[in-house]
């Protein structure tokens, strides 16, 4: 031992990792010590800030590039594999993720041309019976979480909780916002009093049900058209009806379609019906619930609708890309309002309806098959938590005033990158 | 990725899963 003490010769190297990880965690306490207080955790409105919580871990990650990642990792594997490797190399994929190929649509694995296609591989008609409860699973998962909204918080994970309010977007009362061109804004359909009255009568709904005063501004009572608009300085971009955009459907299909979901609501399909199941506010006797599914990588990347829904409107609140694997959800606190995530707002039978996909460093792109104007994980610095832009769905359908959907209805999915 | 559902629901709506229970697209997760 006084041998090896005294006479090994000491060699110096450099420990990139370490000293990576080292630096990581230094940027991102000054970055934390520059930008906030722990005192502080309300805005000027009163409104909570969303901030980076957890262990030294979540701190690394946050100090990392993950949106650049995700692009990068999405065009990776949007690259053409060759023909002959790809039966191989989708069933060692398969293998290690755990899918099943015995139930995708495309039984010749040679037809998808990169892993990001078959990624979001479609599953063959039938794969998935639909139950005849009130409420289905969305989408092929494990359930991480599930129970009633208490005092406007949803848990994330036993023990771990974050606002309602900023996973949802809050309204707010205030100047109109500037980024919404006049022009635009006189060609936009009118969300009127009775719609935007309702979207907030669910904030409020909470407050009544639960009792706990949350922060949600009033409603603005104007009846003219433009400035009926929420005015939300929080919001950025235009609003728009990604209906009109998105709406090539043959009308008679589409007033089927309507008129079945209608039925599905337990409400007849007239426009007056209609618009009293829109003005129900929130009925004494119920409450707020949330479920939270998580997809791992070799699940079906497709999401679709839970219920018999309409959903009103989108907003798209663009944000970090943070890994929503059961490890990190334990651990970083606020972890579905810092990531990327569309949230469809809408009514169901019983009332309100949210239902909010959110990405992930992986798959960081979501997609809504009626919504060819959303555009995810796109590049450029993230704006504030908490800012979304918002579109609304009142051209989808000429019954409804949103877009109608059925149980099990395809509705969209999560892509790779 | 991950996906948040949350509705207002009777008091009585009763979930029929568990936490890390797997399901799949249009299985029950609750009802009233």
């Amino acid at each position: 031992v006084i041998n090896a003490w005294t006479q090994t010769p000491t060699k110096w190297y450099p420990i990139p990792i370490a000293v990576g990880a080292m630096l990581l965690v230094v940027i991102q306490y000054r970055r934390k010590r520059k930008f906030s207080s722990p005192q502080v955790d309300v805005d000027h409105d009163g409104v909570e800030v969303i901030k980076l919580k957890g262990p030294w871990q979540v701190h690394v990650l946050g100090a990392l590039p993950l949106r650049n990642m995700s692009r990068v990792w999405g065009y990776i594997n949007s690259l053409e594999l060759p023909a002959w490797f790809r039966p191989f190399g989708f069933r060692v994929y398969a293998l290690a993720f755990g899918c099943n190929l015995d139930e995708i649509e495309e039984q010749d694995l040679t037809a998808y041309r990169s892993l990001g296609e078959f990624f979001y591989r479609k599953l063959k008609e039938g794969a998935r019976p639909v139950d005849d409860a009130v409420l289905v699973s969305p989408a092929d998962g494990t359930v991480l979480h599930f129970g009633t909204v208490q005092g406007s918080r949803v848990e994330q994970v036993k023990g771990i909780t974050y606002s309602l309010d900023a996973l949802l977007g809050v309204e707010r009362p205030g100047t109109p916002p500037a980024s919404i061109a006049p022009s635009h804004r006189d060609s936009m359909p009118v969300v009127d009093d009775h719609e935007f009255a309702n979207v907030n009568g669910i904030e409020y709904s909470l407050d009544q049900l639960i009792g706990t005063g949350t922060s949600t501004p009033s409603t603005p009572t104007s009846t003219s058209p433009t400035s009926s608009f929420p005015n939300n300085p929080r919001k950025f971009g235009s609003q728009i009806d990604a209906s009109v955009i998105e709406s090539s459907r043959n009308i008679q299909e589409t007033l089927a379609h309507d008129a079945s979901v209608a039925l599905e609501m337990g409400v007849k399909p007239t426009l007056e019906r209609a618009q009293s199941l829109y003005g129900a506010s929130v009925k004494p006797g119920n409450s707020l619930f949330f479920t939270v599914i998580y997809l791992a990588p070799g699940d079906y990347h497709r999401f679709h609708s839970p219920t018999a829904w309409v959903v009103e409107k989108r907003r798209h609140f663009v944000g970090e890309l943070f890994s929503v694997s059961p490890y990190i959800a334990k651990r970083l606190e606020n972890l579905f309002i810092l990531n990327e995530r569309v949230a469809l707002l809408g009514k169901w039978r019983y009332g309100f309806f949210g239902m909010v996909p959110v990405g992930a460093t992986n798959v960081g792109s979501i997609k809504i098959n009626f919504d060819q104007a959303l555009r995810t994980n796109e590049r450029g610095r993230p704006p504030p938590p908490g800012t979304y832009s918002e579109a609304v769905y009142s051209a989808a359908s000429p019954i409804l005033n949103g877009q109608p959907l059925l149980p099990a209805q395809e509705m969209g999915g999560f892509c790779l990158g | 990725s991950t996906i948040v559902l949350v509705f207002e629901a009777p008091q009585d709506f009763k979930f029929s899963i568990k936490a890390d229970q797997k399901v799949k697209v249009g299985q029950r997760i609750g009802d009233v």
